[in-house]
């Protein structure tokens, strides 16, 4: 039974996109059927994964027309991973989807038929709480929460929380929260440290165990289309994203 | 006669709001008259100056009432900068005001007639392409661009520039980019530089001479409520927005 996992955070560029894909890319490197759905107008999760973002087929036909997801699918450099991408047809799409009834069911709807075609399904939100997001929201099983140990990103988080309550409350009393990420963490600055400890508070056991370091082939891999894992596995965000997985992976058999 | 600067891009995380912050400090530190609108739900601007995210009064009262921005303005620690706060209650707000007819002029129409009390009016905008966004654009006459130095940063900048030539062509020809700013620029790293070469090629002359380097110092002030130039005014970080005042107002007489 295929489990949904939505990555939303509205503080932009907390490493939602790159969680997604790195997760994703260690779990089908794992022999898991994972499929990545990019609900993000600028399609970095797409590109990020080596499929062009200009392709005619997107989530956007799919929430626009309710064309089957599984006409979408389309395979990466990874045997077990595919993903439905995105394109620039979906920055207006917000205006567009409200228009129809139950416009907040849509997502949920479309991944219904193919939920078990794989054992997970992993949403890529945009920087917002609007309409995209809490269509993610709704067709989610659980959140992954990725946060920088910044003063901004601390700031933001009761928004979400808040939100992640009301879908609950409306519309999916299934929705729970698999976790707070720590991303782009520097071991050497004060203030990583006290935020951490912030979160560390507030969160308590809802903190990962592994905690993803600033590291620069990160921020490379995306621009030759390639997860970590194929690009410089010897890395330490290679090493921490295959230890997410594994880490992920772990909790759930025992849930 | 006061210019609206809107600081716009639909990346997340590339310093959109700790550009307004310390640019707008940095110009009242040289005695302008600067109005900060903060139109991102986030509030991060806000907080950013020091003001509760929770004030009864913000830009969301203005934009659905049309109550009169004076009434909105609130004191910072810097005597000729005030803001125009935002809360959480903006997060709603892109349905609400789409019902309204010209939705798009609101924030035009209601700066209009305090234009002329400041030399400049800077918005912060969210991280997407949204009404809030578009209702900036439409309310300005020039754009900055924060771009980090980033893959996943110069693949969406082309949608950016679709989005301004959209809005100059239909509502606001007068719509300029005053320029594009290089943030958290780490000299050290091949893809800094290589991005960096990119952005000059394609931008030429509308990238800004002053660039800002990554400082922890610019991420440790906003828990204060302080710009960086009232929390540690010998940083890098400072003496780089206090250059690029400098660099913005000198460009600002010869035009
Ligand atoms: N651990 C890391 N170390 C170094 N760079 C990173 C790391 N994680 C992400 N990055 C880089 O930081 C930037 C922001 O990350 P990313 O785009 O994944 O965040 P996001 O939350 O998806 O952003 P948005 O809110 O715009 O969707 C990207 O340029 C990415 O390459
Ligand atoms: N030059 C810099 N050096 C170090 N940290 C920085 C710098 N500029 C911004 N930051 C930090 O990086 C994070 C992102 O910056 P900021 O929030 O200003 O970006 P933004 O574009 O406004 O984000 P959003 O898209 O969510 O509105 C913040 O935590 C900020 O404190
Ligand atoms: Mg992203
Ligand atoms: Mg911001």
């Amino acid at each position: 039974m295929g489990k949904v996992v939505c990555i939303a955070n509205q503080k932009g560029g907390v490493g939602k996109t790159t969680t997604i894909i790195n997760l994703a890319a260690s779990m089908a490197a794992a022999e898991r059927k994972v499929l990545v759905i990019d609900m993000d107008p600028q399609a970095n999760a797409t590109s990020g994964l080596g499929i062009p973002r200009n392709t005619r087929n997107s989530i956007y036909r799919a929430l626009i027309s309710m064309k089957p997801l599984v006409e979408l699918f389309v395979s990466t450099e990874l045997e077990t991973l595919k993903i439905v991408p995105s394109n620039k047809d979906l920055i207006g799409a917000e205006l567009e989807l409200i228009e129809f009834k139950n416009w907040q069911l849509r997502l949920r709807d479309l991944i219904e038929p193919i939920k078990n075609y794989f054992e997970f399904i992993l949403v890529d939100c945009p920087p917002s709480l609007g309409v995209l997001t809490l269509n993610a929201l709704v067709a989610s099983d659980a959140v992954l929460v990725p946060m920088q140990c910044e003063y901004f990103s601390l700031e933001g988080v009761s928004d979400l929380l808040d939100t992640i309550r009301r879908i609950r409350a409306n519309y999916n009393n299934r929705l729970e929260i698999m976790g707070v990420l720590l991303t782009m963490y520097d071991d050497r600055t004060n203030l990583a440290r006290q935020v951490r400890e912030n979160i560390n508070t507030h969160f308590k056991d809802l903190v990962l165990k592994t905690v993803i370091p600033r590291n620069i082939k990160l921020g490379e891999c995306p621009s030759f289309g390639k997860p970590i894992l194929l690009y410089d596995i010897k890395s330490k965000g290679a090493e921490a994203y295959l230890n997410l997985a594994k880490e992920i992976l772990r909790n759930e058999k025992k849930s």
